[in-house]
């Protein structure tokens, strides 16, 4: 096991027990600038931490990170422990980070489906939803990336359980949403939500719900436009952009979609590499070059927000 | 432990918005038993599923007979899941 933060294998995957050791060392290490806040359970009694990255003050304007919403999606919960990693090593180094924090908290929930994601690693690698069970179905799980309160129950999710993108049986069923729901608007001062999955290369903002164009549509697509740039400057990484329903397809009851209907303006969703040969079992040597792009247009969206307040 | 052996995955493109809709329409056919990693979009953007063994061969079919292009993207998809345990295996037993 690894003796400290330093020596985690980053250019690895890890099961859903080493990932939270690596949580416990990173604040134990940085006492002053990282801490960990369970927000709530799973479905079958996980803790759902999110590590708080903090110079101080009180409820400060912040910027949440997610990965791992979608189990499978395994290079998004590696990005995420070295975009911790990164965050600690960068403070008091890179001025843009270091003026975000000073001024910014950054939350970020590495597992945020730590259930599927210890049934990837036990049972089904290729296990997508929730654990919990649906009454009178033999299926298990919903989809998290359906469960939320935005045009729920619409078109673009499934009311089959049996279905990968079974929406559930009411908005926020799944407490790994809810405690997120919870979360978010206790705090009351979140300015950017990235939610990140794999794979297929997208930078998106929404509606996925509705073709009704956000309000602020202008000022993330070419927010968009200048957070992919940065990301292919490092290996020339192609993404496209634009709303979920007219980049991909509708999409109901999703994330990102809540959250700005929360009045979070910088609300986006990232979907990472596609090679074109792997799919979601991209080899773990691509662990670190996709983190590592995919922090460059992080990093733009945080110092546009930073430099954007509202 | 529930394993791969001998599924696929298709990368498929359309030709136009007809192909796109009878790719749409696998989704439906849930006797096929197909995961879509990658869903139906446009015409520029790939489909990626994977096909279990037992469907293979009838998936294959269906599509060739809509003369819809596809390319297999992963050949044994167990055989990709295995080559990874023994990664994480060996790396967990690195010093």
């Amino acid at each position: 096991e690894p003796r400290n933060s330093d020596s985690f294998d980053f250019a690895n995957y890890h099961p859903i027990n080493e990932i939270y050791a690596f949580q416990d060392m990173l604040v134990a290490e940085n006492p002053n600038l990282v801490s960990k806040i369970v927000i709530g359970q799973s479905y079958q009694g996980r803790d759902l931490n999110v590590l708080k990255f903090s110079t101080g003050g009180t409820n400060r304007p912040a910027i949440w990170i997610d990965t791992g919403i979608h189990s499978r999606e395994w290079v998004t919960q590696a990005s995420g422990t070295w975009f911790a990693k990164k965050i600690v090593t960068e403070y008091g180094r890179d001025p843009a980070l270091t003026a975000i924090l000073d001024k910014m908290d950054i939350f970020l929930e590495i597992v945020t489906n730590p259930d599927g994601y210890y049934y990837t690693h036990n049972s089904n690698r290729m296990w997508r939803k929730t654990r919990k069970p649906n009454s009178g179905s033999n299926c298990v799980g919903v989809d998290p990336n359906r469960n939320w309160d935005a045009g729920f129950g619409g078109p673009g999710a499934s009311g089959n359980p049996c279905s990968e993108t079974y929406r559930g049986p009411r908005a926020h069923s799944e407490s790994e949403v809810k405690s997120i729901v919870d979360f978010v608007k206790s705090h009351r001062n979140f300015k950017a939500f990235i939610s990140i999955h794999s794979y297929s290369q997208m930078l998106l903002y929404p509606y996925g719900y509705t073709r009704t164009p956000v309000k602020d549509q202008a000022e993330l697509h070419s927010l968009a436009k200048k957070a992919i740039t940065d990301l292919a400057s490092l290996y020339g990484t192609r993404y496209r952009y634009g709303s979920i329903i007219n980049t991909i397809y509708q999409a109901s009851g999703g994330t990102i979609d809540w959250t700005y209907n929360q009045g979070i303006k910088y609300s986006y969703t990232f979907e990472l590499r596609d090679t074109g040969r792997y799919g979601f079992v991209l080899p773990a040597n691509q662990i670190i070059p996709t983190a590592k792009e995919t922090w460059l247009a992080l990093m733009a969206i945080m110092d546009h927000t930073f430099k954007n307040p509202y | 432990k529930e394993t791969f052996e001998g599924h696929q995955v298709l990368r498929i493109v359309a030709k136009d918005e007809g192909q796109l809709s009878l790719i749409k329409a696998l989704e439906d056919m849930s006797e096929f038993e197909l995961d879509f990693w990658r869903g139906v979009t446009d015409v520029s953007t790939p489909v990626d599923i994977r096909v279990p063994f037992h469907s293979l061969q009838s998936v294959k079919i269906h599509l060739e007979g809509q003369d819809i292009e596809y390319s297999v993207m992963i050949e044994d998809l167990q055989a990709m899941l295995d080559k990874e345990q023994e990664e994480m295996v060996s790396a967990a037993r690195r010093p």
